[in-house]
């Protein structure tokens, strides 16, 4: 079976902390994903959004990606196992991170969605 | 380890279809959770909405629950596998759904999220 990141993980949906809420959001729903990983000029990691940020945005009237992003982001590289990942998963109580190479430049996500569809054991 | 629904399903957040969009998502916020299930008075599944859901809403400029709501749910009965449970995730690209009993009423729901936290092999 699999057993490292760099096996299982996907292109990621990027924007950048200067775009406005609507068009992440439209980002999402097109791609029918849940996560957005937030980058610079120089795809290094600055943050993730993800459809519940914009559930957030919705309860407290926030308007601009800089509002909700979260900044201090759970992330894997892709020569963890896929062990470290679900327990980092498990850790954080989140469903999904970026994948980042040593100097924070993303390479892609995964996610819990990933490990159930891909991974699932054949009944 | 765990086969069946029945072994792995949780309580599900609920609402209603005349709910207005901002409680619904404050709900959704304040449990961490991205799923909500749509009932009538008598628990009677009506739907399902998600922090998705709530997305599109904010993308496209929807203000009610009736309008962005998804009114065909796939369900799963706690007498079903894991196995059959993930066949549906993966056929509906979808990330949970509610358990119901055989009236439509709804007893919990079931998400990827708890599949790989619950059942992830120990290292
Ligand atoms: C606690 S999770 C619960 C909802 C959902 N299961 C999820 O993961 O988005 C929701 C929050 O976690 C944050 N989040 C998601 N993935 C993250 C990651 N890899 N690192 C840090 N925070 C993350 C989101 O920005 C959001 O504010
Ligand atoms: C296609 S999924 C992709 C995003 C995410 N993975 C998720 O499952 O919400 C998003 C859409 O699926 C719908 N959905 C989620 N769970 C569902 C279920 N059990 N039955 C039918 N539709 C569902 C949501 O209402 C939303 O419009």
């Amino acid at each position: 079976g699999i057993s490292f990141v760099k096996e299982l993980f996907k292109d990621a949906l990027t924007c950048q902390l200067e775009d406005d809420l609507e068009s992440v959001a439209k980002l999402i729903v097109a791609n029918n994903e849940d996560h957005v990983v937030v980058v610079d000029d120089h795809l290094i990691l600055q943050g993730i959004l993800t459809s519940f940020d914009i559930t957030k945005a919705v309860a407290y009237s926030k308007r601009k990606v800089s509002e909700i992003v979260t900044r201090k982001v759970v992330s894997v590289t892709p020569e963890e196992t896929i062990y470290e990942l679900i327990g980092k998963l498990k850790k954080y109580n989140i469903s999904a991170m970026p994948v980042v190479d040593n100097n924070g430049k993303v390479l892609g996500i995964v996610s819990a969605d990933m490990l159930v569809k891909d991974l699932a054991p054949k009944p």
